[in-house]
């Protein structure tokens, strides 16, 4: 462990906080996008099936189930919950997030670090990981005004994996034969699927100004 | 053949 990893762990649970924050103190997820949730969901049950064979440390696994549970929790209360649910924004969340998972999954066949159901898995979820956050920043943009909580969950969000992309570097240059092919070039690509609403992000807390996506 | 990398990481 070193500090950059913890760094974007502690900012990863600070979003989920976060859009928890948001949804019970508001009883609304107007601007959050349901099939990103969704996506997070799968992200998390993909990547950590190791959950109960291999035991990392205490740590890793207790995040693991904070994950997996929030995550989770999210996706029913977006769903089911009687108050909540009403104020999801049904008509906006229309991006065709089926095609991530499919297409994702047919790169993770072909582009894996071994040929296991595990591993194909493993490099599934970093690879939907990657595109998870499109349904939201589509639905931001059609949404005209950001809240601030959803702002700074995104805002956080994105932040995690480039104190991650600190990590690998940090990680490189001092153990003798570290390589994560998929999982750094991936999160390359996630971080800069950010890039644009980090610059807006930026721009608004310079200006003092709300945070607005062009459409 | 060749092992996989650790998934040490979250």
């Amino acid at each position: 462990m070193n500090i950059f990893r913890l760094a974007g762990d502690m900012t990863h649970l600070l979003s989920i906080i976060v859009l928890l924050l948001k949804i019970y103190a508001t009883k609304s997820c107007s601007g959050i996008s349901l099939k990103t949730q969704e996506l997070y969901a799968l992200v998390f049950l993909a990547r950590y099936l190791d959950l109960f064979t291999d035991f990392i440390s205490v740590y890793n696994t207790i995040m693991k189930v904070v994950f997996i549970a929030s995550s989770l929790a999210i996706v029913w209360c977006m769903r089911l919950h009687p108050l909540v649910k009403r104020s999801y924004d049904k008509e906006l969340d229309t991006f065709r997030h089926y095609f991530l998972i499919g297409g994702t999954f047919v790169l993770a066949l072909v582009l894996n670090e071994k040929f296991t159901l595990q591993e194909i898995l493993w490099a599934f979820s970093i690879y939907l990981e990657a595109v998870a956050i499109l349904p939201q920043l589509v639905l931001l943009q059609r949404s005209g005004n950001v809240d601030n909580l959803t702002g700074q969950y995104v805002f956080f969000l994105g932040a995690y994996r480039a104190f991650y992309i600190l990590n690998w570097i940090y990680r490189y240059l001092t153990e003798p034969r570290f390589t994560r092919w998929i999982a750094c070039v991936s999160g390359i690509v996630q971080t800069g699927i950010y890039a644009d609403f980090f610059y807006y992000y930026f721009i608004s807390w310079k200006n003092n100004s709300k945070l607005k996506l062009p459409a | 053949g060749h092992s996989s990398s650790p998934k040490d990481e979250l």
